[in-house]
């Protein structure tokens, strides 16, 4: 069981260093808090962004912690590849520098996995390979789809 | 296995007229105004994949889910269907897709199909499950939930890390 | 105590009605689940969005949520009137339209009260009557202030 | 009452050297990269007016709002002042402008002030509930949590009326 579990918690950790390396040019790990006892202690999701002290990750900022989450969540990918994944506004708290770099990333890794992903910001959609636009007639939703690098303008009455 | 259609009928906002949409294999980007039904079509997905909690489809009860925009007749019910493209096999049925549907009826009553035949939700769960299919892994991040994660306990960290292997 | 809370409730509810329109040319209104035995039932907050049915505010979108939360908030100011209001990107989650509306509400809120937001997002920044721009040297915050109407480029390394 | 001044001393991510705001009395905007500091100045407020839930200023407990940036000398401590604007005497102390301060040491006490006089945080309270200045009523909206108003129990939203009387 614990071979297992630490030759997972590696795989993780490898991929988390190389994709939240690539996202912000900083730095994440993970730390076993106490690595004589593990399924009793607990897990550290340790991060260092560029020229800052490195930190725990509920102790940074509400873009920060986007970020880190998101490194955390495609390095599991290397150990359990789901084979898509549904994105609800992830990108709201991020600021444009950010935001380029995810939509970046998400686009490399959607060559791999498919992702559905809800956004307002134009730097995300201008990366799809497919488009979706809903809007409402009368309380109903309608969905049209549009070809990438059509001008979406979100309608508004 | 990647998603290739989705058909959404009476579902939420979405009217009893079949509302289909064709999947690409990359970066899907679903855009519009605020209340156009976005999150309405990420629930539905989750919805057809087993999805049983009113809470996590932002609902009180599961027959909320059953549009309230059409005639109120007798015998309403929400249907929703995902067509998967299983060339590779993945999903251990031996067709070239694999269609999954699900239908409520106001009751809270739901039944499931698999290429059209009914199923038990436990068979059909089993089956995805062995396809790495799920509707509440780690790969669903709800509308304002994408920092939960940083913010875990060490404690919530590492059950995350061993429910993976 | 209870005439108390009715003539509250009844300025709350009037002063609603006002912002929520116009915001979004809809409504909302608050309701008493039993008028009869106020202190132990619930207040439901209504709101109808322009061509949509009445709907409790629970089980609307997120961006609604957030137009209908802050209508409800400014319109407490009616009762209970606080000097200032410090906001943290209330805006992330609204559309291009939503976004506006709100600027301009809050722009003329500020002759009323002192606010004081943090946003990321263009329309609103253009709105301040004063804006203060932080920065990171060293791991440490600085802020600038500008003069509104001054192009703001958030800096990126 | 308006806020004329904030001032930041070795405040979270603020270093030791002084960073001072002249905020203006109409609509105040603060922008800035991700991690810059913005919402740690909303923080420095809500400490200021007496804050004390480590959960609330995003911190696991008070010592932590003491800026590690700077050396790690013995005596630390973090010092938040703000200066209203008294002119209509809605503050009741009798000047033209009140400062109100706290400072906070490394053992996790915490000193007040009110226009540079040492003050106990129960009589600070009462002056500035008068004055109608709170840093936890519903003028205070956290990041990520505006649409939590929406989403209360009909029975939380009573409560809430009838906590504003
Ligand atoms: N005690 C402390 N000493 C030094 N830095 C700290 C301290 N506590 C928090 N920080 C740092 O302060 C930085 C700024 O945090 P803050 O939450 O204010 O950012 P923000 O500008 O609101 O960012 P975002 O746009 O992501 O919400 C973070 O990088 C965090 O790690
Ligand atoms: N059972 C139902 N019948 C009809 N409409 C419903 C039903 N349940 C919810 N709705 C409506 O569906 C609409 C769309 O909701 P949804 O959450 O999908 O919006 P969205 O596009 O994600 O918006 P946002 O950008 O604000 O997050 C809402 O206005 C809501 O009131
Ligand atoms: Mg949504
Ligand atoms: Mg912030």
């Amino acid at each position: 069981k614990r071979r297992v579990f630490i030759n997972s918690f590696e795989k993780v950790d490898k991929e988390l260093r190389t994709i939240f390396n690539k996202l912000t040019g900083g730095s994440a790990w993970l730390e076993i808090e106490d690595p004589n006892d593990i399924f009793s202690s607990g897990i550290f999701l340790m991060t260092q962004f560029p020229d800052k002290a490195p930190r725990e990750s509920t102790s940074t900022s509400g873009g920060e912690k986007t970020i880190t989450a998101l490194a955390f969540i495609l390095s599991i990918q290397s150990v359990y590849p789901s084979p898509f994944y549904l994105f609800d506004e992830i990108d709201a708290h991020l600021d444009a520098v950010n935001l380029e770099r995810l939509a970046e990333l998400l686009k490399e890794r959607s060559k791999r996995s498919q992702i559905i992903l809800v956004t307002l910001r134009p730097p995300m959609i201008a990366r799809a390979s497919a488009i979706y636009g809903t809007y409402n007639e009368d309380s109903i939703s309608k969905v049209v789809r549009y070809k990438p690098g059509v001008e979406i303008v979100v309608r508004s009455s | 296995t990647l998603i290739k259609r989705l058909e959404i009928h009476n579902f939420k906002s979405f009217e009893s007229k079949r509302v289909s949409l064709q999947l690409d294999g990359g970066l899907n980007v679903i855009t519009g105004p605020n209340g156009s039904g976005k999150s309405n079509i990420i629930d539905s997905i989750r919805f057809c994949l087993g999805e049983n909690s009113p809470k996590a489809l932002r609902v009180s009860r599961l027959s909320s889910l059953i549009s309230d925009t059409g005639p109120k007749t007798d015998g309403r019910s929400a249907k929703v269907t995902m067509l998967f493209d299983n060339s590779r096999r993945a999903i251990p049925v031996d067709s070239d897709t694999v269609s999954i549907s699900r239908e409520l009826k106001e009751n809270g009553e739901s039944t499931y199909f698999l290429n059209g035949k009914r199923v038990q939700k436990g068979s059909l769960s089993e089956i995805l499950d062995l396809a790495l299919i799920s509707s509440e892994g780690l790969n669903v991040i709800p509308q304002g939930m994408v920092t939960r994660i940083s913010e875990l306990l060490p404690d919530e960290k590492r059950r995350l890390i061993e429910s993976i292997i």
